[in-house]
């Protein structure tokens, strides 16, 4: 997606050669009109699939899944992290492994939300090791219901997540794919 | 707004008395299209006061908060509760008591995205006690920006969060307005 590597060029930092920090329009503050473009885009990769819903995770899976839905008309469903106030459903829930901060944390939806035979589109902001896109297909299919396909915003492709989740057979869309951040500098890969 | 009032008549579910739990269209799975017509209706209850920016808090703020953006062509913050993998720079930070878990928790956004002379619409999903709401003004205030209005999607008029803000000289607008969950049953208030 043109617009998004301009975006990434232009104002994502590189830290440590490894992370891509765009703060400035995606992971804390958000430009709309991007998201409502991502959206849109997500809507039409996904747009032969009869997609009844969008699942995606706290926090910054939000605003392009929400996009999405608006664009694909079905609802978006966030996992939380953590307990919330009304959050007291039988819930389905898997867990994510952090690498960094080497602990299993568990994320949850309430079954209410995923009902067997949904059509379901995993959106999320990153893929790096695909923790959270692998728990968030293991709550699907703990419900019956089936992954269409996972999109993704920005895919950093010299981690295991792409290939981990086109193993076990997703279709992973993703609008930006980074095959290095090496000396600080974004590289996009040039094909599928 | 009407097609917000019957949402909550039609799904919301009482707790206890003093809880409404909104999780099928707002605080778990969100309705795309009522966002965007929650953001229309910020956007145009703000339309003459020149927002720059508007400022919402992870998580359930930001559906709303990032559709107000779309209509108002103007980028979206939300308020970090957490520590996040790459908000580590210069921060603006406010404390939020919570009276359920009887505990103070640090939010915080980056001394980037708020700049002197911002004019800036603070948004949240709820009003109950005022707490969040107060600590993203008190951190507006912290970089010399204005806060030009405060938009709420569901007030619960029997807490004191809406009279704390508006005796703090803060324009207060909440498209729904309850006046009581008592008996497990939703008042909406009748007039402003
Ligand atoms: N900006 C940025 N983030 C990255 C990058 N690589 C991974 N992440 C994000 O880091 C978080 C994962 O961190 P950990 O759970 O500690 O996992 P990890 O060490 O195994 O990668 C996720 O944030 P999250 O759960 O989505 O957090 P939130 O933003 O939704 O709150 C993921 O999206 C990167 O290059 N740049
Ligand atoms: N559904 C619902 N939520 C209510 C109601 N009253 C307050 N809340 C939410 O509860 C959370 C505040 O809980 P606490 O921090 O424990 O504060 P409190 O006990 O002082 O109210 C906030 O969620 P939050 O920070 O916005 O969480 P998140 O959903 O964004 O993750 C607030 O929006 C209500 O009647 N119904």
């Amino acid at each position: 997606m043109k617009v998004l590597q301009e975006k990434i060029t232009k104002h994502g930092q590189v830290i440590s050669g490894r992370i891509l920090k765009v703060d400035s329009f995606l992971n804390h503050q958000i430009d709309p009109e991007l998201m409502h473009q991502i959206g849109l885009e997500f809507a039409q990769l996904f747009s032969s699939d009869e997609i009844t819903k969008i699942i995606t995770i706290e926090s910054s899976g939000i605003a392009p899944a929400v996009m999405a839905g608006l664009h694909l008309h079905v609802p978006v469903v966030f996992a939380r992290k953590r307990k919330s106030l009304t959050l007291n459903d039988d819930l389905l829930s898997s867990t994510v492994f952090s690498f960094t901060k080497n602990e299993t944390n568990e994320i949850s939806i309430s079954k209410k939300y995923i009902k067997e035979n949904d059509r379901v589109l995993i959106i999320d902001d990153f893929l790096a090791n695909g923790e959270a896109a692998s728990a968030l297909a293991e709550m699907v299919e703990k419900a019956n219901a089936k992954v269409m396909g996972i999109g993704i915003v920005i895919e950093k492709s010299f981690q295991k997540g792409a290939n981990k989740l086109k193993d076990q057979g997703y279709r992973v869309e993703s609008l930006a794919r980074i095959s290095s951040l090496a000396d600080d500098k974004v590289t996009f890969t040039s094909e599928k």
